[in-house]
């Protein structure tokens, strides 16, 4: 098939010919927008005595030996199935990195469900791994949002801090804010806000304009120096690094309609119903 | 309430900022871990009591309810290998909600009924994603498929739904695209 491309009723997602993606539709409004994604990697700051950099980053700070995370190329495209209720494209970018794109037919987002690791650390480099979605063209201004604890939206704004004079030293990890429920960004020449919710307490950032970068996994060689005492290199029984499977949900929609979406979304999210099974051997019917 | 109690206590003490914020050593990781399954382990059996409560007065007990709790990477032995099975849900938000059940099963074709027992859903079934199938595990995947369904719950309130396995057939009932592209 030639139709690289998801829906439902609400949303649609477009993928290149190679299998990455390249624009997201908002079906209800016919709000399109070129989106992007990559897993990229930060090398962890082992840190240098010698140098007065003795900062490692660890399991207290996050601290990247360069500004410039190496990006994880797609592997392959591991094809589309399509249901009646869901339709999903599955994404493998390395051995230790695949992805599931997922969009239910009643659902107002694309459901990103993300798998790293184990991190390979035979290089002996410790990593930071992050997923980045990019807007191409849009115009956040160098501002995002996050909220405190699914409460307070609280405005972000790159290498500024509303209360004192800041001096930025660290010009990735300075500008990481925590994203307990989620993070968004609004253009608001163009009336568009992207919002990412995630379901685990995750940092978050963009450093450059239309970008939402969020940090996923992190294997770390070195301690940090800050009471722990051991580096941020978590194995399972069998000495094995994990692997940590986790979900965004991505909206699109314009800033007045994104909060009527993002926080029903969030509370589903947050309060999912719990499932519990039986098997009686009767009919559905002698059941009830 | 002793024994919710002991997940409550577990949750207490993981407030502290190290499990919070994961900077605890590895051997406090294991005992949080062990700590929060033994309290989930004893809430379930909360779950039974109440299920058992909600039955009529004078009729039996509630069936025994299983838990499954790898579905994140679709594990679950309670749903790969049976035939006829009743799902509950329980629905801790004030309202109603629409919630996507995906099960790990091993057949291709299931017949779902809401909570009425006669009426029938849609489901979709789907092989587990091929990111899901790399995932090493101590033993072999039993279920490669998934059966979906969209399950309605009423606020604060719970359904069972009832997943049948159909006669044994191999025509799958979505339409496959399979392309691998090299990049």
């Amino acid at each position: 098939s030639t139709d690289n491309s998801i829906k439902g009723k609400y949303v649609r997602l477009d993928f290149s010919a190679s299998g990455e993606v390249s624009s997201m539709t908002n079906l209800k409004t016919g709000l399109k927008v070129p989106l992007s994604q990559n897993f990229f990697y930060y090398e962890g700051m082992t840190g240098n005595n010698t140098k007065g950099e003795f900062q490692a980053s660890g399991a207290y700070i996050f601290r990247p030996q360069k500004n410039e995370p190496t990006k994880l190329s797609l592997k392959f495209f591991a094809g589309i199935q399509r249901g009646v209720l869901v339709q999903e494209a599955y994404q493998q970018v390395t051995n230790w990195v695949s992805q599931v794109y997922r969009i239910y037919e009643d659902k107002p987002y694309v459901e990103v469900e993300w798998t790293v690791g184990p991190v390979p650390v035979a290089d002996h480099i410790g990593k930071e791994v992050i997923t980045r979605y990019h807007l191409d063209g849009f115009e956040n201004k160098k501002t995002f949002y996050t909220d405190a604890n699914g409460r307070e939206i609280l405005e972000r704004v790159l290498n500024y801090r509303p209360t004192w004079q800041l001096k930025q030293t660290e010009p990735v990890a300075g500008n990481y804010y925590p994203v307990n429920s989620f993070i968004s960004i609004k253009d608001t020449k163009k009336n568009v806000q992207f919002t990412v919710l995630v379901d685990r307490a995750q940092g978050g950032t963009s450093l450059n304009e239309g970008d939402v970068e969020l940090m996923l996994h992190r294997r770390l060689l070195v301690d940090d120096g800050k009471g722990v005492g051991e580096a941020l290199d978590e194995r399972d029984i069998d000495g094995k690094g994990l692997v940590t499977r986790g979900t965004h949900y991505l909206l699109l929609d314009s800033i007045e309609n994104s909060s009527r979406l993002y926080r029903p979304t969030a509370q589903d999210i947050f309060l999912t119903p719990a499932i519990s099974f039986s098997t009686a051997e009767v009919s559905p019917v002698q059941y009830v | 309430k002793e024994q919710l109690n002991i997940l409550a206590s577990a949750l207490g003490t993981a407030q502290h900022h190290d499990a919070i914020t994961g900077t605890e050593k590895q051997a406090v990781v294991f005992d949080y871990e062990e700590r929060l399954a033994n309290g989930v382990n004893q809430v379930q059996n909360v779950v039974q009591d109440v299920y058992n409560k909600l039955m009529p007065k004078g009729g039996a007990a509630a069936p025994e309810q299983l838990f499954c709790t790898q579905l994140n990477i679709s594990l679950c032995s309670v749903t790969a290998n049976l035939t006829n099975l009743q799902v509950t849900l329980y629905n801790p938000l004030a309202r109603e909600a629409k919630y996507y059940v995906r099960l790990p099963v091993s057949g291709t074709k299931y017949t779902v009924y809401q909570s009425d027992g006669k009426t029938t859903v849609q489901n979709d079934v789907l092989p587990i994603s091929p990111g899901t199938a790399q995932i090493p595990l101590p033993t072999n995947r039993t279920a490669h498929f998934e059966v979906v369904f969209l399950a309605s719950v009423p606020a604060l309130g719970f359904s069972t739904y009832f997943v049948r396995r159909q006669s044994t057939s191999n025509v799958l009932r979505f339409q496959r695209e399979y392309y691998r592209t090299q990049v």
